[in-house]
């Protein structure tokens, strides 16, 4: 999880 | 969605296509009419040389930026396919890590102008001259003609959001948990291609766009391969300036 922690966040914010 | 009946009805077809086709044009980086308005506008000889007087590293870093910001619309287009949010996260990732590479180079053919061989970069247009300090000449050479050919096939922007779907959702991709769920999405997204394409009466397009996969597949061993080598001649720019997103992606 923790090497792919920006992928993680973009996967989880809602879409704009 | 995992719940829909196979062959999927062609309501349901139509309501996939108009969505894909939906997430496309709302996450695309730039729009076409856009593109097209600026099409003539070209660096000129003096920029090109301050691209060419850039150290390798420096336009490594460059191009690293802007080629993380095209991933994170791809990343945005992935979430607003239906289904992918119910794939597990690492699944999720699996098919970003191995597809939104391919996708962006999908994508590019939208900003590349065939008459003259350049294409759209940092607000202007450039052949590629403008990336010679990179140092990965037949990479260039390679990304410019696929752009070349996929703007052959003269996709229209419906087409190419199918095409994208595709490229991404692919259940061949190693590692993934649940194989069957994204095998099930992939068959009614090639349901949607052929409906569409045979509405358009290009039904001859669906072979020339799945040949295009291998080459996809070739050019992003190639980035790889060349990003390898860059970072074993310079790998603290690598770790310390180069996007976070970027290194996960790709090294």
């Amino acid at each position: 999880k923790e090497k792919h922690k920006i992928l993680h966040r973009l996967l989880q914010n809602s879409t704009s | 969605y995992p719940y829909c009946p196979y062959p999927p009805s062609l309501l349901h077809i139509e309501e996939l296509c108009d969505s894909i086709v939906r997430s496309h044009r709302d996450t695309s980086q730039f729009r076409l009419e856009e593109l097209q308005a600026l099409r003539w506008k070209l660096f000129s000889r003096e920029e090109i040389h301050a691209y060419q007087s850039k150290s390798v590293d420096e336009m490594w870093q460059h191009c690293a930026v802007r080629l993380t910001e095209a991933v994170q619309y791809v990343v945005e287009f992935a979430k607003r396919i239906p289904g992918f949010r119910g794939l597990g996260q690492n699944d999720q990732i699996t098919l970003l890590k191995t597809g939104s590479m391919e996708v962006v180079l999908v994508r590019m053919s939208r900003c590349f102008n065939t008459e003259n061989s350049t294409v759209f970069f940092d607000g202007k247009f450039g052949s590629t001259e403008l990336f010679k300090s990179l140092g990965c000449g037949d990479l260039m050479v390679a990304v410019f003609d696929f752009a070349h050919s996929m703007c052959a096939l003269r996709l229209t922007e419906q087409q190419m959001a199918l095409f994208c779907s595709l490229v991404l959702i692919n259940p061949d991709r190693p590692c993934l948990e649940d194989r069957g769920r994204v095998h099930r999405m992939r068959r009614d997204l090639e349901v949607c291609l052929s409906h569409m394409l045979h509405r358009d009466n290009q039904e001859s397009l669906q072979h020339k766009l799945y040949q295009k996969v291998s080459v996809l597949q070739s050019l992003c061993s190639l980035h790889v391969e060349k990003l390898h080598w860059f970072s074993q001649r310079y790998p603290l720019t690598v770790h310390s300036v180069f996007p976070p997103l970027y290194k996960e992606l790709f090294t």
